[in-house]
């Protein structure tokens, strides 16, 4: 899986 | 965006609304610990400094400044509008020992050794504990408003809908964030007492008590 770097989460 | 990520982020504006609702109506905070809304502050403040610098969407933009600014607007209300009815002995959890293991865990885990990398991982780090003041007063206090246990009900329900949420973007979408993931888990473990009283107490219609 990619790791979530461009934290689109709130 | 997910059914998952849509309700939590929904249950999460709710709370605030919840929140701001009731001490407008009561014109009150008893009950309400300050030290977890200035947790939040800090929360919203070092996670959303990318808001200045990279955009993501019209809706995430949006929903960063509404935390933001309700989360400061809060504690506006509690310390200052309605600081009489604050029973300062209530609230007296430590909270240097939130923020400090917060700090160091974001120092030692984060996506990248940058000022950003660090304060994001450090947030969610802070976020998963931040409402341990509030519960801490409900504990000593052993009795709560039904708006106050509303409000924390809807905001651990927030990132507790956020779990199903990782799940599908793991499998729908190949991310995995497992910074995200493990603190998840962590507050909704913390809200998980919380959370069987609340049951207990809703659905037999009694005042919430802790025992």
């Amino acid at each position: 899986a990619r790791q979530a770097t461009e934290h689109d989460e709130l | 965006m997910n059914i998952f990520r849509m309700a939590g982020d929904v249950a999460h504006i709710v709370s605030i609304i919840i929140l701001l609702h009731s001490i407008e109506t009561t014109q009150s905070v008893n009950g309400l610990s300050l030290k977890t809304q200035v947790l939040y502050t800090i929360v919203f403040i070092s996670r959303y400094l990318d808001l200045f610098y990279r955009y993501i969407s019209l809706y995430n933009s949006f929903m960063k400044v509404f935390y933001i600014s309700s989360s400061i607007y809060t504690v506006y209300l509690i310390a200052n509008k309605y600081n009489k009815s604050i029973k300062e002995h209530v609230d007296n959890f430590e909270v240097k020992y939130l923020l400090g293991p917060s700090f160091i865990l974001g120092f030692l885990f984060n996506y990248g050794f940058t000022l950003p990398e660090i304060l994001w991982s450090f947030s969610l780090w802070l976020e998963a504990v931040a409402i341990l003041p509030q519960l801490f007063m409900l504990q000593k206090t052993g009795e709560a408003e039904v708006l106050t246990t509303h409000y924390i009900f809807a905001l651990g329900l927030y990132r507790a809908l956020y779990i199903p949420n990782w799940f599908y973007r793991y499998f729908a979408e190949d991310k995995f964030d497992k910074l995200a993931v493990l603190t998840g888990i962590i507050q909704t473990v913390i809200y998980s007492d919380f959370f069987y009283i609340y049951y207990k107490s809703a659905f037999k219609g009694k005042k919430f008590k802790l025992p």
